[in-house]
């Protein structure tokens, strides 16, 4: 059971480790992988000591032993179930997207509420009506919900999303969305990703 | 000049100050702020105390005047241009989004390498060829880049980037690219976004 502070550390070092393995190394350092991710070598020495991985001084770590422990820790060892709700521009992109399928997540549905989105291919399927929404959650099981709407439907999507029993929100609405208890929600906002850029040249006198 | 670390806050401020512009409301607390946006009354404060912002006790602060400083100290008082490389299936999501115009983000170009992709419009343009890229940042200012190449191109459409003069960049392949000094590079990692959400459902015995 590692520590949550360390999970966005732990999912760099899984995508830099899976970039290694596929290129054939076998075993890396501390201080390579430091190198590689800009991040501290004894900030990864700590975190890979809590699932008891310590490396041989001078050798290094095994990559695909800390393969897998890492993908176990995060809980990557099962597949999880996502829907997408509202598929417009957004939502229609991540939908047809096959990176995610790769990290273990698995699309099971795409809903609009739409007449002229509804019944649209995706690629692996067909858009459905928002109105199927529950009944859908009542017969699959549901692990995520990826929201899409806009602004100002991304409350009362996020409700409904919660009320079928789905415990856990990526919200890509720019608005900040409340949750019942026992659901997480994180929220991927690009404007501010943006003005944090912006911020960063108009301090180096870009402005 | 606010220290860097207030700058997500501040982003998270700004919209939700707007948001209560737009529905006509004039002063806020910091107390009723802080409910709003999950964080803590005297972190607000104390960030609004940065641009001289002390708010009256029992009356709280004036909304717009708060939306112009945070917007003047974010750098946000101007028109950032913007440029968009890899059309594809986000690229296209990106371009056609009006929200970033609304921020301030002026949308001046996008580009592809691939014949089937370019001069194809995006709404307010149509797409050019990478090649063009040089020379249309020799002629127009671009001062950031979003980057939604594969991840094999990623990095050498970032050094591209960079040696046009571009000084910022957002990444959205899921590699980590490296640029020279004196640019800026965030990136937005999707794949992790939806790893952190699977690790608090297992956390919660949702595996
Ligand atoms: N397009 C982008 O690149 C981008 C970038 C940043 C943020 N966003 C945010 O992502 C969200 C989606 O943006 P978009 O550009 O794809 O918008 P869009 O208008 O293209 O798509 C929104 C879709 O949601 C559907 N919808 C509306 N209400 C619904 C409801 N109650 N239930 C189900 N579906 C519903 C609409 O029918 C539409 O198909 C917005 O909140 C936007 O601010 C988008
Ligand atoms: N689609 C998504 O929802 C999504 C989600 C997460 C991450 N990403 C990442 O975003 C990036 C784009 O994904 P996508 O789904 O849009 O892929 P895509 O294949 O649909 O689009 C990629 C585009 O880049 C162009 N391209 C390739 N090499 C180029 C170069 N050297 N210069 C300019 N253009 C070039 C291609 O012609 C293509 O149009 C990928 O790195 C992907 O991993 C996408």
């Amino acid at each position: 059971h590692v520590p949550a502070a360390t999970v966005p550390r732990l999912t760099l070092y899984l995508r830099k480790l899976r970039e290694l393995h596929a290129h054939g190394v076998a075993r890396v350092s501390s201080k390579d992988l430091a190198a590689m991710i800009d991040l501290n070598p004894a900030q990864i020495r700590k975190d890979f000591s809590y699932f008891g991985e310590f490396g041989t001084r001078g050798v290094g770590y095994e990559v695909p032993r800390l393969i897998a422990e890492i993908t176990r820790s995060l809980g990557l060892d099962r597949t999880w179930n996502a829907v997408i709700v509202g598929a417009g521009l957004l939502g229609t992109a991540l939908a047809r997207y096959r990176g995610f399928a790769d990290q273990g997540f698995r699309l099971v549905g795409v809903f609009d509420s739409s007449p002229g989105v509804i019944g649209a291919s995706y690629g692996s399927g067909r858009v459905r009506a928002i109105d199927e929404f529950e009944a859908f959650c009542a017969q699959e099981r549901v692990d995520i919900a990826l929201v899409t709407v806009p602004a100002a439907e991304a409350q009362t999507t996020v409700d409904r999303i919660a009320a079928a029993g789905v415990r856990a929100v990526l919200d890509f609405a720019p608005v900040r969305v409340s949750v019942p208890a026992g659901v997480i929600v994180r929220q991927v906002d690009l404007s501010s990703e943006l003005m944090i850029l912006a911020y960063s040249l108009a301090d180096d006198g870009a402005g």
